[in-house]
């Protein structure tokens, strides 16, 4: 199963 | 000029070996609120952050904020020269390439100094916003450490899902399947030893184990550990340290294609 990155759930502060 | 003095130095090294597998190289940031990290693991599925409070230390002097990148692999190395009864104290200079370590025994008859280099390591900083959360359990932490160590056996993965009937774990692997289920409960003799789950929404949310099971290398940090569940979004492990700050553990969810 694919994992999304962190990045795509979270932004930059 | 940085300054921390650490009457339980052993939490030091609890807390380096809970994160030093996931991230390797990371930035510490120093102010006078006390000492943040935040770093992700090499495949970005993964982040881990602490925070160690400036009042939780016994004596803590921050003149300016500082970075201070750190090899965690060599700062372990460095931390396991200290006894698991010594006194740890961290210094560091406003423009040095060095973080002081040293270590003095309890009686302080045996003192010892390392100078750990410093790197200048680039870093992605995340904006983690405070979510409201599907669902959130607290358990005793090695009875996490158990669940995730005991369906490593069975799969790679798990499924994990908070009912009004408790919190499920589910693993499935080629020798079979495995649940385990965990009740709210109130009955043990301290408080801490409780099941404590409270949904707002049934979830369900797959992860993989493999990283689970590295955040119950945290164990030695916390009696108790809180499991938050949010549709859609990683999953939160928290470990609260006493007295001191906290390590979280965040994990991306595996996606049906």
């Amino acid at each position: 199963m694919p994992q999304k990155t962190l990045s795509a759930f979270y932004g930059k502060p | 000029m940085f300054e921390a003095r650490l009457i339980q130095g052993s939490l030091l090294k609890k807390l380096v070996d809970a994160i030093k597998e996931l991230c390797t190289e990371v930035n510490w940031d120093i102010s006078n609120s006390g000492i943040n990290m935040q770093s992700m693991d090499g495949s970005h599925v993964c982040l881990v952050a602490f925070n160690l409070r400036a009042d939780g230390f016994d004596h803590f002097r921050c003149d300016r904020p500082l970075t201070l990148g750190i090899n965690l692999g060599n700062l372990a190395k460095i931390l396991k020269c200290s006894g698991s009864n010594d006194i740890i104290t961290m210094k560091a200079d406003d423009n040095g390439d060095t973080l002081t370590l040293m270590f003095e025994s309890e009686k302080q008859d045996r003192i010892t100094d390392v100078d750990l280099k410093l790197m200048s390591i680039e870093s992605e900083h995340l904006g983690i916003p405070d979510q409201d959360y599907s669902a959130e359990t607290s358990m005793p932490s090695s009875e996490y450490q158990r669940i995730v160590r005991d369906l490593s056996s069975i799969g790679d993965t798990v499924n994990i899902s908070a009912t009004k009937e408790g919190i499920k774990f589910s693993a499935m692997g080629d020798i079979g399947t495995a649940n385990i289920t965990l009740r709210q409960t109130s009955s043990a003799d301290k408080e801490e030893e409780n099941v404590k789950i409270e949904m707002k929404e049934p979830v369900l949310l797959t992860f993989a184990l493999r990283y689970l099971n590295n955040f119950a290398k945290a164990t030695p940090l916390s009696s108790t550990v809180q499991v938050f569940l949010t549709k859609d979004l990683p999953v939160q492990v928290n470990y609260n340290i006493q007295d001191l700050g906290y390590v979280k553990y965040y994990l991306a969810p595996k996606i049906e294609e």
